[in-house]
């Protein structure tokens, strides 16, 4: 089962066309494996943005370096899942 | 013995378990919901159609979907609700009474079983369908994007390993070509309201094309009033419009090839959340969801009903 731990998922404000197409081509780098749960369509429409541990700060870095604003939505995704898995678990037995 | 009343709606469940749950609502409502098949997927799972139906023949439907994104598990978790709901409300809510006196609703709650499957066997974040693509390491075919509307167009990706890869040619998915086939075979689909997460959105045609879909004005009523009547629920904002003026450019949706195919009121939501959880919704909040988007749907439902054509 495929874990993600220390990933995050950053929600991305772009402030123009031009952060919008930064952040498209960030997207097709593949080795980052990035993974836009909402995409980057137009300026002031927020775009989600997971991205693996490894790579965070890099990542972190290519948006500050840009002057993209972005927040932390959520701050481990694993431990989301560990909690939802809990969670079905608990109801299961019930 | 096993009944839909002990059935745990604000939980999250696994494939078998919703299959079961299928099976179980027919045998507990035998006179108002049958199960057909419509298609297998890739891995050759059974794709399920709910028929909701009072008798007649030949009758103008309404089909609803959910799960075409197997990683947005509050939409067939919704699914689930929803359709026990039509059952508990029929012969007690004026509305779904009339609609389903004079209509059919065909419901498919699980459109993409192997992706779902996969999300609870090994990557819970998976999106797409788990068919092999010749000659690429990645797997997958985003189901919105495979339909023969607008298909290849901007807002889809020819790389099998995008999110968003549209496959190798429209309804390659047989996910996708099931339903199809009996849209078409049916002849009098009037409305298609395909449930996605996430970011609380209320869309119709076109994704493909900025073009207003001709009947663009009423599509914004219609939206405009269910959007206000789930916000009543709990205060959930959603914002609506066509798919390309309020999100972007996306070619290949359901939405825009029934509404291509004659299907007037096509509508997609896009539920919760806008800003915590992303479509990892807590199963505390199913419930919530699927509530209050049950007037939101009631709304195009009666709409449909109102509007013969």
């Amino acid at each position: 089962e495929k874990l993600f731990v220390g990933d995050q998922v950053l929600r991305v404000t772009a402030r123009d066309e031009e952060q919008i197409a930064l952040l498209r081509v960030l997207g097709e780098r593949t080795e980052l494996q990035l993974d836009f749960w909402r995409h980057p369509a137009r300026p002031g429409l927020p775009a989600d943005l997971q991205v693996p541990f490894p790579c965070l700060q890099e990542v972190k870095t290519f948006l500050e370096s840009n002057n993209i604003s972005y927040s932390v939505m959520i701050e481990d995704v694993q431990e989301l899942l560990d909690e939802e898995k809990k969670t079905m678990n608990k109801s299961r037995r019930t | 013995e096993r009944s839909t009343s002990t059935f745990d709606f604000a939980s999250y469940h696994t494939l078998d378990e919703i299959y079961d749950w299928l099976n179980t609502l027919v045998a507990d409502h035998p006179n108002l919901v049958s199960k057909l098949h419509i298609g297998q997927s890739y891995e050759k799972r059974p794709l399920y159609v709910l028929k909701f139906s009072t008798g007649g023949s030949n009758r103008s439907a309404i089909w609803l979907d959910t799960g075409i994104h197997s990683r947005e598990w509050i939409t067939q978790a919704t699914g689930v609700w929803t359709a026990n709901k039509i059952v508990e409300e029929y012969g007690q809510d004026p509305s779904v009474t009339a609609i389903l006196d004079s209509m059919d609703i065909f419901f498919e709650i699980i459109v993409n079983p192997d992706g779902f499957a996969f999300t609870h066997s090994s990557n819970r974040l998976w999106r797409k369908t788990r068919s092999i693509n010749a000659g690429s390491p990645c797997v997958g075919v985003d189901p919105n994007r495979n339909w023969d509307a607008g298909f290849g167009g901007a807002g889809s990706s020819s790389n099998p390993c995008s999110e968003t890869y549209r496959g190798p040619y429209a309804h390659s998915e047989s996910e996708v070509k099931s339903i199809v086939d009996f849209i078409c075979g049916h002849g009098s689909v009037k409305s298609i309201i395909s449930i996605h997460s996430y970011s609380q959105m209320l869309l119709y045609p076109y994704g493909y094309k900025t073009v207003p879909a001709p009947n663009h004005q009423e599509l914004n009523e219609v939206a405009k009033k269910a959007v206000s009547d789930l916000a009543a629920v709990y205060g959930t904002k959603y914002t609506y419009g066509s798919i390309a003026d309020t999100i972007y450019m996306a070619g290949g949706t359901s939405v825009d090839w029934a509404y291509d195919n004659g299907v007037k009121y096509s509508f997609t939501f896009e539920l919760r959340d806008t800003g915590r959880y992303g479509f990892l919704l807590p199963s505390s909040q199913i419930i919530p969801t699927a509530t209050e988007t049950w007037p939101a749907l009631l709304d195009i439902m009666v709409h449909v009903l109102e509007h013969p054509y």
